[in-house]
């Protein structure tokens, strides 16, 4: 299903949270979409830099895996 | 575009960081 502004703005939000203590991955992970926008890199490229940030935080990456196009995924280290 | 949910995802997060 289609995921609209107001679950991109509570995933934000969920990043924020669960960063409380460490502002600076929210602030990368602002700073990995900006890079996504402005096409500096591309959708693999994303995925590779948002599994290294929330790496040990699974909700967060089954969170993101949601606003991924059908084919790519981020795996969950269980 | 090819992930039209990342780049609303984006677009979000870049008006967000603009406001903060």
């Amino acid at each position: 299903q289609r995921l609209k502004v107001e679950d991109a703005l509570s995933y934000l939000d969920q990043v924020k949270l669960q960063f409380g203590n460490q502002p600076q991955v929210y602030n990368d992970f602002l700073d990995i979409m900006k890079e996504f926008k402005s096409q500096s890199i591309d959708t693999p490229g994303v995925i590779n830099r948002v599994s290294q940030l929330f790496k040990g935080h699974p909700d967060l990456i089954m969170g993101f895996n949601t606003f991924l196009p059908p084919g790519y995924k981020i795996e969950v280290q269980t | 575009l090819p992930a039209p949910q990342l780049v609303m995802l984006a677009n979000v997060a870049a008006v967000t960081a603009a406001e903060s």
